[in-house]
């Protein structure tokens, strides 16, 4: 899990 | 993107848009709750303030132009446009009982201690409590339009799909953010029961009545 990557889902 | 993700974006696209159709077309928004709305309104615009920091595709950008348009256009339908329609009454859910929790869960587990990450993680919280107004009124006055239950199995099929798509994610891309996931569970459960509903009786003609 990546949250800096950011959310790509809607 | 796989097709579960896609069909389900379809799905929220259709429930939000047969639900503006349905008070548009109406003139009423008789039996919707607009308590619900507002909070999908709220978690629409926490969720999407990366609008502006980060930008992912044509496709996610313009869909959440689109749902945040659609839903701030439902709560202005519904307070202000067809107020005299609004069934108020009965739409008598405490949402701070809904928002409070939501906010100190979001502050306290989340993946990053920033301002825009908690608010995304309060809005997953939120969306996935945010139709109990809805469906404690449709429990109250024990009836709901078809429509209206369209617009619900519409709303469950969407994060039901979802469900799918994180299983795919984790499968194929060792993709998994178990925030979304564990939301997103509790958000299926809680149509579940409705699910049950809208197959025995709206599929087979009839309206959807509770037992009293």
């Amino acid at each position: 899990v990546e949250p800096s990557a950011g959310h790509d889902e809607l | 993107m796989n097709l579960f993700r896609f069909l389900g974006d379809l799905s929220h696209l259709l429930a939000i848009i047969l639900l503006l159709l349905k008070i548009w077309k109406s003139r009423s928004c008789a039996g919707i709750s607009g308590k619900s709305q507002v909070l999908f309104a709220v978690v629409f615009t926490a969720r999407y303030l990366d609008l502006f920091t980060n930008y992912i595709s044509l496709y996610n950008t313009c869909m959440k132009v689109v749902y945040i348009a659609c839903s701030f256009t439902t709560v202005w339908l519904i307070y202000s446009k067809f107020k005299a329609t609004y069934d108020g009454n009965h739409d008598t859910f405490r949402v701070e009982f809904l928002v409070v929790p939501t906010a100190i869960l979001a502050f306290l587990v989340n993946h990053d201690f920033t301002p825009l990450e908690i608010l995304w993680t309060f809005s997953i919280y939120l969306e996935s409590v945010a139709i109990l107004p809805q469906l404690f009124m449709v429990s109250k006055t024990g009836e709901a339009e078809t429509i209206t239950s369209h617009y619900l199995f519409a709303l469950g099929v969407y994060r039901t799909l979802y469900l799918f798509n994180w299983i795919w994610r984790y499968h194929f891309e060792g993709f998994f953010d178990l925030i979304a996931i564990v939301a997103g569970l509790v958000q299926t459960v809680l149509y579940c029961d409705f699910f049950y509903l809208y197959i025995t009786k709206v599929l087979k003609g009839k309206k959807l009545s509770l037992p009293a």
